[in-house]
């Protein structure tokens, strides 16, 4: 599964995911789709969200709402909210996967229960980076 | 006053422990992984939308075959591909979704398509395929999506016998 999420000099964020699904699936099986508030969300309140991972894990832990929920009702920061749902509420369930998460101040989160993510990202500086490994 | 800018994508998760991947191999993912991004950071640069950089990403990334989505899409068990792709703009909450397409060549164009041009949020199946095929977006045969080794991993997983095993610690390597 690929996806992105960026803010735009006008304070605007998106998401966009897309994927193949699992190897061999059958009987039109949608759990991997970036279903909206599972995979992929967006909101200038609260940040944009893309998954990728064990989808049907995903979907019963509603993953990426809950991210930007826990950042709008609860005031936590996005960091904190990627560590209670990826490696809280996610990996209790048995889900594994990660995401990646920008806020509408900049704060850019790539958080994985996963032993690697493909992944790549803006930092504050505006330099570009790539990793693969969860030590790269 | 601007608002800084900000860009992530990812290609995927799992085990993907230091030498499961060559180093050759492992370069041309950091290469990909490096055009996708600068893709959407070029256009966040030049005062573009957050809508228009993801999915200028994630166009580059459906169009490498290393990763999971566009061409290098994984098999079914039938033997082809189902196509599956969300966006959605924080500005508004506006969201577009395809799943189970079988022919649009870039599926996250497909789900913009859905959000901008129809008075949906989700498509699937051959009712997508049907609606995309009216949206003067590039379409391909499903046989287009095939990847050596994509193929490969299909016949392996057959060769195992049964479905895939969905709890947890029986999945793929590497998913998502």
């Amino acid at each position: 599964t690929v996806g992105a999420v960026a803010l735009d000099r006008d304070g605007h964020v998106a998401a966009a995911t897309s994927t193949g699904g699992i190897t061999n699936k059958r009987y039109g099986r949608v759990g991997d789709t970036p279903l909206i508030g599972a995979g992929t969300w967006a909101d200038d309140r609260s940040a944009a969200i893309s998954a990728t991972g064990h989808g049907e894990y995903f979907i019963r832990a509603a993953v990426a709402h809950d991210i930007a929920a826990r950042c709008r009702y609860l005031g936590v920061n996005l960091h904190e909210a990627c560590q209670q749902v990826v490696h809280g509420e996610l990996k209790t369930l048995g889900g594994q996967g990660g995401v990646i998460a920008i806020a509408p101040d900049g704060e850019t989160q790539l958080s994985f229960n996963t032993p690697g993510m493909y992944r790549a990202w803006r930092d504050r500086d505006g330099r570009l980076h790539t990793a693969i490994h969860s030590e790269d | 006053m601007t608002s800084p800018i900000a860009l992530a994508i990812h290609g995927g998760a799992g085990v993907l422990t230091p030498g499961l991947l060559s180093e050759s191999d492992e370069n041309d993912v950091h290469e990909a992984l490096l055009r996708a991004i600068t893709a959407g950071h070029r256009i966040l640069e030049e005062g573009g939308s957050s809508l228009d950089a993801v999915e200028a990403c994630v166009i580059e990334l459906e169009e490498c075959p290393w990763f999971n989505a566009g061409k290098g899409a994984v098999f079914t068990h039938d033997g082809d591909h189902e196509l599956d792709a969300a966006i959605m703009d924080g500005t508004n909450c506006n969201v577009g979704a395809i799943a189970g397409a079988r022919y649009i060549r870039n599926p996250i164009r497909g789900a913009r398509a859905v959000m901008e041009k129809s008075e949906h949020a989700m498509l699937i199946s051959q009712g997508a395929d049907r609606f995309l095929a009216d949206q003067q977006l590039p379409l391909v045969s499903n046989d287009w999506f095939d990847t050596p080794l994509r193929r490969r991993q299909w016949q392996e997983q057959k060769q195992q016998g049964g479905p895939v095993n969905l709890e947890p610690g029986h999945t793929e390597k590497k998913f998502g």
